[in-house]
This record gives structure tokens, sequence and C-alpha cells, in this order.
């Protein structure tokens, strides 16, 4: 199974 | 005080419907630019952005800036109860905890409020840099949406890769594999059945299946489908909504094994 990456790794809070 | 007007009140049913499951609850923000939204499904794994344009509504004041929390279900059911030809008008009042949306029928001979209570909702912002994409393929949305549903009978996972052969949908389960490949092709009647790619590098990524068939739940929006990818970024998923703006779901990869 690959693992899930989040969409928070990737954009950051403004 | 706030007052929108949206003669096409059927773009917000079919707006509801696309986002409802992906999100249960979310903050809707008012400002001169529009209506809009930004959400995340509660794993964090997809997003969804929201824009529907100031300009796209026949009527549209918003005094201030203002960000309502809202229920997606209820929302949904609430505009469930205006016909697919009636005039939606969002109001609201400053310091109110409800906000109310009237439904107009096309003749003016039934006019009814729904006044709906507002959440207070933390959710954080997060800021979506511009990228460069690597591949963006534009195809019709319900092609998009039927390739999501059949390997998802397959696996739970797509590859999706682009290479200067095309566009190549794989998945994986245990009964056996699936492979969809589309080609560029423009030589079509209309433009919303064309499919068009544009390709600066190849790619191949990795994606839950489960996701993307709960975004194909926006194809009553747009007849076209745009998708960005780009290595090492989440996937956008784009349905235009037309004249006033779109719906953007992204999507993080998985990690290749």
């Amino acid at each position: 199974v690959n693992p899930q990456r989040q969409i928070t790794a990737f954009f950051s809070k403004s | 005080m706030l007052e929108l007007r949206l003669v096409q009140g059927s773009l917000l049913k079919k707006v509801l419907e696309a986002i409802k499951d992906l999100v249960t609850d979310a903050n809707f923000d008012c400002s001169a630019t529009g209506f809009s939204l930004q959400a995340m499904d509660s794993s964090h794994v997809a997003l969804v952005a929201l824009l529907l344009r100031s300009e796209g509504f026949e009527h549209y004041r918003c005094d201030r800036n203002i960000s309502m929390g809202m229920n997606l279900n209820n929302m949904s059911k609430m505009l469930k109860c205006a016909g697919n030809d009636d005039i939606i008008t969002i109001k609201g009042d400053d310091g109110s905890d409800t906000i109310t949306f009237m439904f107009e029928s096309p003749t003016q001979d039934k006019i009814a409020d729904f006044e709906m209570k507002l959440m207070d909702i933390d959710s954080e912002h997060l800021g979506i840099p511009e990228a460069e994409y690597h591949a963006i393929v534009r195809m019709p949305s319900a092609e998009f949406s039927r390739i999501c549903k059949d390997l998802s009978s397959i696996g739970d996972t797509v590859v999706i890769s682009v290479t200067k052969e095309g566009v190549k949908f794989s998945t994986r389960g245990d009964i056996g594999a699936a492979n969809i490949v589309l080609r560029q092709n423009t030589t079509v009647d209309k433009p919303e059945e064309a499919t068009i790619i544009e390709m600066n590098e190849p790619v191949s990524l990795t994606f839950a299946l489960r996701y993307m068939n709960s975004f194909t739940k926006a194809t009553p929006l747009s007849s076209m489908v745009t998708i960005s990818l780009s290595s090492e970024l989440p996937v956008v998923v784009e349905y235009k909504i037309a004249e006033m703006g779109y719906v953007r779901f992204y999507l993080a990869p998985k990690i290749e094994e």
C-alpha cells in the first residue's frame, strides 16, 4: 500500500 | 449586510452537491471579489477551493469581508428545496448567527425563504502558491468521471501518467489490472469533446481513487475538466463554472513504493 501524503505537506498556512 | 442574487440558482445547488461529501463544515468567505470557500477534508488529504466571482451575480452587496461557517449537509438540504430554475438570493445581516436563502420561481409566483443557523468553524486557510505544472490535461468531464468509476471497480489507486503518447490512467487490484490511454484529440465537432494534452515534462503520480471519484460529483458544473500535474505537488482537478469562477480540488499524491 502506498502511503498517503497530506495537503499540509505542500501548502502552508497563510 | 450581505445580499447576493444569483439568477442561475442551480449553479449553487450543483456546487453544494459537488463538495458536500468531501467537506462537512466550511467557512464561506464573502468579499468584493466574490463568494468563496477553501476547505480540507477531515483527513487533510484533499482541499477544495471554490470561487463565485461577484460579477457573476445579478446583484452583489457585501459591505465588509465576512466569513460564515456553514454545515454543508444542512446547506445542501436547504438548497435542494430550491427549484432548478429558481433565482437564489443569499442574505445576511451583520452580527447575525443565521443566513437566509431566498428562492424565487422564474415567474415570481412562488417566493420562499429558508433560514439556516451559522456555526463557528476553526479552519486554517492555506496559501496555494502559483505553480508551473509539468502537464495539463483538458478533457470532457463525463469521460474523466467514467474513467474514475471504471478503475475504482478494479483498484483503490490510480496512476496518472502523461507522456508524449498521451495520458494514461492505470490501476491494479486483487482481480487484475487496467490501463486507459487517452490521446490528444482536437478533431471533434464540439470543443467540449476535445482532449488536449499540454506536456512540458513527462509526469507520473499515484492518487487515491476514492477522492477522485468524490471530485467527479462536480461533473454537472462543467462539460470539461482540467487536470494539472506536477511531480511533488498535489494534482489540481478544476471544473470551471461558466462566467463565474471555478471549483478546484487539490489532492495530495501517494508516495511511490
